[in-house]
């Protein structure tokens, strides 16, 4: 019987040469740790979608990569998540957008879609509907991480020409 | 950006994705990632695939529904319709990856960076993990 697994923990700029050892690593247990979570589910009989949301689960509680506990900072100095999920047997789909206070956004989304009659909620309705799903929200100092504040300041502090590219405001 | 695709024993696929948007972003920017279509898509008649990446690029390509149309309706494999897709937004101008699974359990995980944190299991539980290109 086929069953699987595909992740990924966002693609960018990423050379062996600035890599330590050590980070390196930490990022290889992460997603491992990922696939096991997805695996589980699928290998017992769960769903792709309970696999989908697990496997997520666990990059979004990382500070390693950009989503949940590691998310990059706004200019503003806030944290804004963003996420979506779909079914494939139904087409249903659910997604938020611009969340602060949620720690892990592909669970509002599965709730969206799955217990509203709406695909998208943004802000502080997404909030406030993820509060009557029984969702405790979190501070936003929950998505503070040292290494993204710098990342910040280093982007302000940039004189660099920006091209079309980098005009994503 | 993160995100993950699965096919479950029942034969039905699930995308997903989660992302903090880019750094230093103003006006209430919003990315692919929530977008149905553009980051995330998943049919169980094609494939399931979540998207990382500009943002603005694979909003224009529509990225993630475009995979599922080039397997739907050109009859693509799930490596050619991925790659074709991701080539769509780079030729708008957009980099980044994707990962995409088809119902026979066909995987695709192409990027245009110099690297992609991605990895996979298969039904025999063996997980691989890879990094740079």
């Amino acid at each position: 019987m086929k069953f699987g697994m595909v992740i990924h923990g966002g693609a960018g700029t990423i050379e062996r040469s600035t890599m330590t050892p050590e980070k390196e690593q930490a990022y290889r247990t992460a997603l491992e740790q990922s696939l096991k979570a997805g695996y589980a589910i699928l290998e017992r009989g769960g769903s792709s979608l309970d696999a989908v949301e697990a496997a997520i689960h666990v990059l979004e509680d990382n500070p390693l990569f950009n989503a949940g506990k590691g998310a990059v900072f706004t200019h503003e100095g806030t944290n804004e998540l963003d996420s979506s999920i779909m079914d494939g047997k139904t087409l249903a789909a659910g997604a938020v957008a611009g969340v602060k206070h949620i720690r892990n956004p592909i669970s509002v989304a599965r709730m969206v879609m799955e217990k509203s009659p709406h695909v998208m909620l943004t802000g502080e309705g997404a909030e406030a509907f993820a509060k009557e799903m029984g969702v405790t929200l979190v501070d936003a100092k929950y998505f503070y991480t040292e290494e993204r504040w710098q990342e910040l300041q280093k982007e302000k502090k940039s004189t660099a020409p920006k091209s079309d590219q980098d005009r994503h405001g | 950006t993160v995100g993950a695709v699965a096919l479950d024993k029942a034969g039905n696929l699930a995308a997903g994705t989660s992302t903090g948007g880019t750094t230093n972003k103003q006006f209430g920017r919003v990315g692919d990632s929530p977008i149905i279509g553009a980051g995330t898509y998943a049919n169980n008649e094609t494939c399931a695939v979540s998207c990382t990446g500009d943002g603005e690029y694979f909003i224009r390509a529509a990225v993630a529904h475009t995979v599922s149309d080039l397997m739907q309706y050109k009859g693509m494999p799930v490596p050619e319709a991925a790659e074709t897709a991701l080539e769509n937004a780079r030729k708008l101008g957009g980099t980044g990856g994707l990962i995409a699974l088809d119902k026979d359990g066909n995987f695709a995980m192409p990027f245009n960076t110099s690297g992609m944190y991605r990895g996979k299991v298969g039904a025999d539980g063996k997980a691989s993990v890879e990094i740079y290109r």
